[in-house]
């Protein structure tokens, strides 16, 4: 039984896909079947992993001109594979709002057959738009990251109210599979406090492993190569394949 | 005669609202009028200067309701105003799919009557959508700052792209401002190596002011004071009014 979970934050750069890579790859290093769907049109999970201006892509599932068998890409890693963006996904959100069911069309597309993969992971982009209406509403569950800075805690309520509202019209089995603090550094007091007010909001939710702010993480991108992958023994990589363990304990079968 | 500028880029986090906030403040201090406009639904350059939930906002503006002497808001700081934004934005794009000349709203409201600022800035969401074409249609030149990560480099060919195709068909006057390098960190060489690229193919529109990461700008907006204010020593402080001088003397009559 294939898992979809979204990773969904309209705040910017708080981490979404640098999650969404590193977070795949870890899980797919302990050798579950991983789809990572790319559908932001920044294409950052996409060229983050060295696959640049795919001509078929997640915008070819959503106007319903292909199947999903039809737009998955291997990567260069085992048991990793992608469904790319591009460019074409600007222009996605005016183009579908005028169809039926605009925020179902990616849901369908998703279950329609069961092509075999344990995880399927969703990077959105920074908005609250058709985009990402149409992850949450394919999504099990939604897992949020957020940056240990004072503007990401001020957007938590927005998100919520958007899960409750997708919950309520699109997709009652929407649960959230976890609260992700990034970009940790324990020497500053602001990222204890972050750790403080969103763990009195979330509780159990917040997820115990913590990543810190790691320079191999950023630079790993600009090599076209996951964290774990391009720099196993950094701290980057160690809170990654911690929070694959952290995530695959929550999801086994109890 | 009013400048308009925004402040766009369509990668998350790489530092619009703060060098927003930052930049007028500093701006403000050295006795020129501004005016900050906040049209992205986050509400972040609002709430980061102390204005929070407010009933009228940019929407009223876009929507024709309200014309803009009735949403300026003063704020703590002398000749610094805002017009804030809040969550009715979130539908706004939706909304204005359908309307005649949609991209234009805010152009109109902003250049129908002279209300005396020397500077306009306008803070956009992390998106190429109508909001942020609203902006780029209203304003005189854009301020694109950039993050010294190799994702932010990634996104400049789209945003160019966008600026390109508004010239052609809704601004031709639309011209760049200036690129800042933000959260750069010289011990780094990720942050040498985008300093490099943005200056090969930005050159002289390159601001010689970068802004280095400084904790106690990702602190002020919790204080809801712009970082001059929170505290003027810092380097944050320091290099927010130096790209005050520098924006003042590229806009200066010689
Ligand atoms: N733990 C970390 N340590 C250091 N840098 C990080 C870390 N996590 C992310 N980054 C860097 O911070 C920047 C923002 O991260 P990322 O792009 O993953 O965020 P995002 O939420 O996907 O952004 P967007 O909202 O634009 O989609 C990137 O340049 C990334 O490399
Ligand atoms: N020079 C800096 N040093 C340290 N932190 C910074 C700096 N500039 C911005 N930040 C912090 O980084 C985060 C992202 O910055 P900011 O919110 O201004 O980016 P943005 O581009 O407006 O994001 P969005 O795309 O969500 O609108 C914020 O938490 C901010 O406080
Ligand atoms: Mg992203
Ligand atoms: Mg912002």
């Amino acid at each position: 039984m294939t898992k979809i979970v979204a990773i969904a934050n309209q705040k910017g750069g708080v981490g979404k896909t640098t999650t969404a890579i590193n977070l795949s790859a870890s899980i797919a290093a302990t050798e579950h079947k991983v789809l990572l769907v790319d559908i932001d049109p920044q294409a950052n999970s996409s060229s983050g992993i060295g696959i640049f201006k795919s001509d078929i892509s997640v915008y070819d599932l959503l106007i319903e001109r292909l199947e999903l068998t039809d737009v998955v890409r291997k990567t260069d890693f085992d048991y990793f594979d992608l469904v790319p963006s591009n460019i074409n996904l600007v222009g996605a959100e005016v183009e579908l709002v005028d169809l039926p069911n605009r925020e179902n069309k990616l849901r369908q597309k998703l279950r329609s057959e069961n092509i075999g993969y344990d995880y399927i992971f969703i990077d959105c982009p920074p908005s609250l738009g058709l985009l990402t209406l149409n992850a949450l509403t394919a999504a099990d569950s939604v897992l949020i990251p957020v940056q240990s800075e004072y503007f990401a805690l001020e957007g938590l309520g927005q998100l919520l109210n958007t899960i409750h509202l997708v919950q309520k019209k699109l997709n009652p089995d929407l649960s959230i599979e976890g609260v992700l603090l990034t970009m940790f550094d324990r020497r500053l007091r602001l990222s204890q406090q972050v750790l403080e007010e969103v763990s009195n909001y979330f509780g159990e939710k917040v997820y115990k492993t913590i990543i810190q702010r790691n320079v191999r993480i950023s630079e790993s991108p600009s090599h076209a190569k996951p964290v774990i992958m391009y720099d196993a023994l950094s701290t980057g990589a160690e809170n990654y394949i911690a929070l694959a363990n952290e995530f695959l304990e929550r999801n086994s079968p109890k």
